[in-house]
């Protein structure tokens, strides 16, 4: 399995929206 | 020309790779509801930072990355035993004494836990599932943590679950092992890949994330005998999809709805929200996919990679034998070997001008910087299913070991089909 790790994901806003089954990904999320 | 070529590299001084020794908020969020600062846990933002003698070198994350990296696969094979290759004694016999599953690159939230609230920092973990902390009285062991350890005799809101309870069975799925039972309580355990665990008391009190957000009867391990460094944490935040991970426990009031921003270095803070306050506005989604073997992960259907604006020629079968994972735990991007060699080879290619340096453990393309000021690289882009392409920043393209020593900060997996 490949992963997707905490390096790649900084200053990313990561959203978990595990009732409608979607990740969504922001640039800048941070600042 | 020269335009398009610059539109496609980040350009950087050489001194911002590294942190600074003072802490830099930075987070925008925080004023919204539900929201936590989330802080590097050796970073000088971090409270666990007074620890400095257990902080490990870049090379000691590594290697916990890779125990935590095994730690998942062998996780993965025992729920379908045959599934996979993994040696699982590989796993089993790594040193408790490196860390644990949860590795060393991590970060950190801090909640308060019972009435009267005692703060714990705790690792947030999108990787795992059950909560648990240190308990007093500690029957068996406890590690070294920085925050005092909680004393469930001290909260008026404290309560032991039972052995009878359908929740107490909930554990099997959330822990890997069937739970226990002593004097009528229900005993959690949860054993990680490098021999670490946490055994105690699975109780009940109130979670409190921030003041306005209190979550009464929150179901967490209430650990009495613990082993493992964990870097002076008090414990972990499970964020999985296990029903009894923090998302689905709070599932009524946060609709299963949290973000996070990881912070550029360990000299500056992100934040974890719950509720679907945090959302950008500019935000693009991709489909969360289940991985068979391991439902409790959240999965991720990777398409391609972009290096320098120019699309990787990889083929779409290499990212969908293993399937892939967002992990907030691991540290290095896992990849199929055959899209890491051409994402290596694009990547050195279009940094031919700088001088290499040694390889870093599991990273091979590592680059001296020590005589520049400033230096350029290409941006990379990850491509997600739904079209949805996400480029990397600029800090989370290289892990630095120091300015002679700078590396890209991938790794391939050993077979395509891992």
């Amino acid at each position: 399995t490949g992963i997707f790790g905490n390096t790649q994901q900084k200053t990313l806003q990561v959203l978990y929206d595990g009732a409608a089954g979607r990740l969504g990904f922001s640039t800048g999320g941070c600042t | 020309a020269e335009s398009h070529h610059l539109q496609h590299r980040h350009t950087i001084q050489v001194s911002s790779l590294l942190p600074s020794s003072v802490c830099s908020p930075a987070a925008q969020a925080l004023d919204k509801k539900a929201s936590l600062p989330v802080v590097h846990k050796h970073g000088p933002c971090s409270r666990l930072h007074q620890d400095k003698a257990n902080i490990p070198t870049p090379a000691e994350v590594l290697l916990q990355d890779e125990a935590r990296v095994k730690s998942i696969r062998s996780k993965l094979a025992k729920i379908y035993p045959g599934s996979s290759n993994v040696e699982e004694t590989d796993a089993a016999t790594l040193p408790a004494k490196d860390g644990s599953v949860v590795g060393s690159g991590n970060y950190i939230v801090t909640v308060g836990l019972g009435t009267p609230k005692k703060d714990l920092s705790l690792i947030f973990d999108t990787g795992s599932d059950i909560t648990w902390t240190q308990c007093q009285p500690c029957v068996r062991s406890c590690y070294k943590q920085q925050d005092p350890i909680f004393s469930p005799s001290q909260s008026s809101t404290y309560s032991n679950i039972s052995c009878t309870s359908t929740v107490c069975n909930s554990l099997a799925s959330a822990t890997g092992n069937s739970p226990g039972c002593s004097s009528s309580t229900c005993v959690y355990a949860i054993q990680y890949g490098d021999s670490s665990f946490s055994v105690g008391f699975f109780a009940k009190d109130t979670l409190t994330l921030t003041p306005s957000d209190v979550y009464n009867d929150f179901l967490f391990g209430c650990g009495q005998n613990n082993r493992g460094l964990f870097g002076g944490s008090a414990g972990l935040l499970g964020l999985g999809r296990d029903k009894l991970s923090l998302p689905s426990q709070t599932a009524l009031k946060y609709k299963k709805f949290f973000s996070y921003c990881l912070p550029s270095s360990a000299s500056s803070t992100g934040f974890l929200t719950f509720g679907d306050g945090g959302a950008s506005k500019s935000i693009k989604f991709t489909t969360l996919s289940t991985i068979s073997q391991g439902s409790s992960f959240y999965g991720i259907d990777i398409t391609g990679i972009s290096v320098g604006g120019q699309k990787l020629s990889i083929a779409a079968s290499v990212f969908t034998a293993g399937g892939a994972i967002i992990d907030s735990g691991t540290v290095i991007s896992r990849l199929p070997p055959t899209a890491y060699a051409a994402l290596k080879s694009a990547f050195r290619k279009q940094m031919s001008q700088y001088p290499m340096a040694q390889p870093l453990s599991i990273l091979d393309t590592c680059y001296d910087f020590s005589k520049y000021s400033s230096v350029s690289f290409p941006k990379i882009s990850f491509f997600f299913s739904g079209g949805v392409e996400v480029p990397i920043a600029a800090k989370g393209v290289f892990y630095v070991s120091s300015i002679s020593q700078v590396c890209l900060g991938f790794a391939g997996n050993s077979d395509d089909s891992d």
